[in-house]
């Protein structure tokens, strides 16, 4: 019980903190277990330093940034028992182009080193352009949901169309 | 364990039958507020054995089933068909000498309230069943691998000892 | 106390349901006191349904539609007594294109009612190209913000840079 | 009342005296994750009397003091400066009289803690007396036309007697 819950934590702290690099293109992380000796009781506390700023914990970054750092734990939680199927609704939202940039790419490597399949709901025009396929869900008839396969090439349109 | 594919039937806004090819890679799901993408990933995760009507933004269970517009009626039943392969052959005993497993969840309207009948490969299974067959196969509708819409932000909100959970998940 | 909770109640309800159907391009909405008698104890409720959909609480609408159902809110409370200065920050994050335009639009229609200075922080290309002005905040050297005005014409270059 | 200038100085990670001029209509600030937006609108909440150092995602109220890079040492003091016309005539008594009211805050690190000293037009005054100012101008710290970010989302997930505050903020 306990020692397999310190022994998950050692693997996800390791993961946590280079993929929190990976993600941020720099600086560094830290995962802490704080509150009691007891890892059971104990509370998951997250420290971070973007490139170039001091190491405080998560909630005094920037929306972004916290966005960003919660989704290295994500990730860091999925590498360390990869599942068949990851499905992400929305997290790019509050990530710039750069950071969009970053995460693709990690999803990208992700794909390539386990077998999961990755369906990625989103709004943002870069995402979708790294994509291996797209599909829409549109509602012609209101109230009616339809899926359909969007040609990559047209999905510029289908942003604009929104 | 390979995800092949999604099938909706009445399910929430997907009220005519809907196939959803769970292909390799990196797919992408893209429209309109409101046209229906989360439902999706609702529509996986109960199939998969959800029990909380609450994490799939309902009052109750039932509230699944599509509830009609101004030009449809509701409907009475709504059913999720989820087929996998067990490449893996890491399920419980009484399934893993099964190659491919059409798991499906159905819910019906009834005055003392709704029922979801589970099946694999058309024979019928306790919601247990269901959920064991995915947890063995480190999935299922808690999978920290299914980020719902807002929970990065409940993520970075949760107090500590919430957040600890998900090291439980991983362990 | 009672009394004029009830009539900012009133006034609000007012606002909040013709700003959703300026919001949405339709449909309809209402907010509701529930749970107890007094007002001063009674829960705000909020009922909505988009073009074409059925009347529901809020909580059953999609994230972008609830973004949307709560922006009507904050305008329809700042409407019964605008301040002079409304900063919004990255209220847009959540909604599409369409959605974006129609928020813009009651921006600016709401500039032009009232004697408001507004402040929106965004990433969003499409309420960059609806704004008077722009300013842009930079970290050239890390750590340190720098605020600098940015030219509309070159918005498209700041969202490309980020 | 007109809202005309903010200035900060050493206010988070606005180390150098920063003018933001504040105009009619409608301004835009844009920006890469992490460069200072939000910051801004917290320096404004701030100036104006905020007491919650949570609500300015700060552990303490010292927190706003620039604290320091890699090349550059913390600060011991932060200060925001906000520029107002008194077109409305409609404020306290004490300050009514006044065409244009330069209100600072100024926070100064002690060892016993941080003390915040507020003037008005180079005039000390109490945080109370700041408060009323921005009070009777329909405006403040807890405005609801200052909307943060990520609180629509709090909004949404409010309880019902939590989200009745917002119409006590409109009577
Ligand atoms: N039981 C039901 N019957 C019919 N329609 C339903 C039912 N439950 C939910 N819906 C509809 O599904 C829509 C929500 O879909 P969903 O949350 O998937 O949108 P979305 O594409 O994720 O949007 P967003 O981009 O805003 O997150 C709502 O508009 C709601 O009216
Ligand atoms: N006291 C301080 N001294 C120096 N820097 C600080 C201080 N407090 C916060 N910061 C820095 O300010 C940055 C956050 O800025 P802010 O929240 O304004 O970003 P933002 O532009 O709103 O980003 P986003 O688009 O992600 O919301 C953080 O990276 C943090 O390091
Ligand atoms: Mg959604
Ligand atoms: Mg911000």
């Amino acid at each position: 019980g306990r020692q397999r819950l310190l022994s998950a934590f050692e693997t996800v702290n390791h993961n946590f903190q280079s993929l929190f690099t990976r993600l941020f293109g720099g600086g560094q992380a830290e995962l802490r277990l704080i509150d009691s000796d007891d890892p059971l009781e104990a509370g998951l506390e997250i420290f971070a330093s973007p490139p170039g700023k001091k190491l405080s914990s998560m909630s005094l970054m920037s929306g972004g940034e916290q966005a960003l750092t919660a989704t290295a734990l994500i990730f860091a939680v999925f590498m360390a028992n990869p599942a068949p199927v990851c499905v992400l609704d929305e997290v790019d939202a509050p990530l710039d182009d750069a950071n969009v940039e970053r995460f693709c790419n990690m999803l990208k490597q992700m794909s390539e080193e386990t077998d999961t399949r990755f369906i990625i709901i989103t709004h943002h025009a870069l995402t979708m352009s790294r994509m291996d396929r797209l599909y829409g869900v549109t509602m012609v008839e209101r109230g009616i949901s339809q899926l359909v396969s969007v040609d990559l090439s047209n999905a510029e349109q289908m942003v604009a169309a929104e | 364990m390979k995800f092949e594919n999604l099938r909706l039937v009445g399910f929430k806004s997907f009220v005519e039958p809907t196939d959803f090819e769970i292909r390799e890679g990196l797919t992408g799901i893209v429209g309109p507020n409101g046209c229906g993408k989360s439902n999706l990933l609702e529509a996986l995760r109960w199939v998969m054995g959800a029990t909380s009507a609450k994490a799939l933004r309902s009052g109750s269970m039932e509230d699944v089933i599509f509830s009609g517009t101004k030009d449809r009626p509701q409907r009475n039943w709504a059913e999720v068909i989820l087929t996998v392969e067990n490449t893996h052959h890491n399920l419980p005993a009484d399934f893993n000498h099964l190659d491919t497993l059409e798991v499906s969840r159905r819910i019906l309207r009834k005055e003392d309230g709704a029922q979801s009948i589970y099946k694999v490969n058309g024979k019928d299974v306790r919601a247990k069943d269901v959920q064991l067959i995915f947890a063995d196969a480190s999935t299922g509708a808690n999978s920290p691998a299914l980020v719902r819409q807002g929970q990065i932000s409940e993520l970075i909100n949760a107090k500590p000892q919430n957040r600890r959970r998900l090291l439980e998940e991983a362990a």
